[in-house]
């Protein structure tokens, strides 16, 4: 029998909007 | 001399591996400069979804949750920045919303989750995420394709306008039924189109124009049918509008012509199998307008059953098109203004918004019901056109 599976961590994320301002102020810092 | 032995399907385990300076290179080849007419057009669908799952996949079973989220969030912002750049070419949003979509079943079919893994092989499920739950991620993406059938609405929706009243009103599709214009006056015959107009056969070109891109993106058939009911509901609603603003439109003839046309709209859906869409029902305040513009308009009797039979029209609509009715000749007489004041009083229950003009910019919302794929990952190889050499077949 394989071995169970751990449980899988749940990874947050920012919604479309807050990624596409962490994405604007990336670009904005980027020479 | 070294021998290239090729390793077999089953020893692939259905990931890419990349290395984390690699992801912009991954962004920019499959995703910013990947046109569909180009390369695109011999891969099979939903290809980039695919190879950006299987990188995915490797990410996750690294344990690297860095990685998992940087290869996530580059996606999301390669897909609105391809999309904000070419966002008027229908093509691309086309291409761009059934590979999104394909991405997200993907997320799903291979969470783990059991309610997604029904139609499962054991291979597949051996493919499923080891180490994170992407929900939340899914939701993100389930956002992101919301806005992009909604842009791709849009699109179409720009190609289609300049084509409607000319298409459905003002071409005669069956010529001769008009042998007077509504003015009295006998129109000059022609059997060709004059240069630059729009004629019913223009929007049904257009209609399949769409459908053939749509399915060869591999488009969800659930989402092909949303967008069709979309479009027909568009056609409906600016043929409509128009109507109820034009005396020259509302007469016998006229609500001949836009019967034939509505039938070759239908014709088109059957032909498309897409008779169950629901598109044929957004059409029936203008094909009940129609019918009104051909029924007798002069005793009780003919008020009931005007009444009865425009259930999808408000008062307002009604009345509006009993007014500007125009007999085609000197013999038949106007509407009378006690028959119109007879359907205001039957109708004066109804509970309606007095608004005459059917918003023709309204969108139906959208949903994306689930749609696994029968491919296994083990079996995607990537084509060197797509120039993602540095991406490793795990």
């Amino acid at each position: 029998r394989p071995p169970p599976q751990r449980p899988r961590v749940l990874l947050k994320a920012p919604t479309l909007a807050e990624m596409e301002e962490m994405n604007i102020s990336e670009e904005e810092e980027s020479p | 001399r070294p021998v290239n032995i090729p390793r077999k399907e089953k020893d692939f385990q259905g990931m890419f591996e990349y290395k984390k300076d690699d992801e912009v290179k991954l962004v920019k080849n499959l995703i910013l400069e990947l046109k569909p007419r180009g390369v695109a057009v011999n891969l099979i669908p939903g290809l980039p979804a695919y190879i950006l799952f299987m990188c995915l996949r490797h990410a996750d079973y690294l344990n690297d949750d860095q990685k998992v989220r940087s290869l996530l969030t580059s996606t999301i912002n390669g897909i609105k920045k391809i999309l904000k750049k070419r966002g008027d070419d229908f093509e691309t949003v086309s291409f761009w919303l059934s590979n999104t979509c394909r991405f997200l079943h993907c997320l799903k079919q291979y969470s783990g989750e059991e309610g997604f893994m029904k139609h499962n092989t054991t291979r597949q499920n051996e493919h499923c995420l080891t180490n994170f739950d992407l929900a939340e991620y899914r939701q993100v993406l389930s956002d992101l394709a919301i806005q992009i059938y909604q842009q791709l609405v849009k699109v179409m929706d720009s190609i289609l306008q300049p084509m409607i009243v000319s298409g459905m009103l003002e071409h005669e599709t069956i010529q001769g039924v008009s042998g007077v214009k509504p003015t009295g006056l006998r129109k000059r015959t022609s059997s060709i189109a004059d240069e630059g107009t729009y004629t019913l056969d223009s929007i049904l070109r257009q209609l399949s124009a769409f459908h053939s891109t749509m399915c060869q993106h591999g488009m969800d058939p659930e989402l092909i049918k949303q967008v069709v009911k979309q479009m027909f509901y568009i056609i409906g609603a600016v043929t409509l509008n128009n109507l109820l603003l034009r005396k020259d439109m509302c007469s016998w003839s006229k609500g001949m012509n836009i019967r034939y046309n509505v039938s070759q709209l239908e014709e088109w859906l059957r032909d498309k199998n897409l008779m169950t869409s629901g598109a044929k029902e957004t059409l029936e305040p203008l094909i009940q307008a129609a019918q009104l513009l051909q029924v007798k308009k002069k005793t009780d009797e003919d008020a009931e059953a005007i009444c009865s039979m425009c259930n999808a029209l408000s008062t307002a609509q009604i009345v509006k098109v009993l007014n500007l009715y125009t007999p085609v000749n000197e013999f038949e007489e106007r509407v009378s203004v006690t028959f119109i004041r007879t359907i205001q009083i039957r109708l004066r229950d109804r509970k309606e918004s007095p608004q005459l003009l059917m918003d023709s910019k309204q969108i139906f919302p959208v949903t994306f019901p689930f749609n696994p794929s029968s491919l296994s990952l083990e079996t995607i190889q990537i084509p060197t056109s797509l120039n993602l050499g540095f991406l490793t077949r795990v």
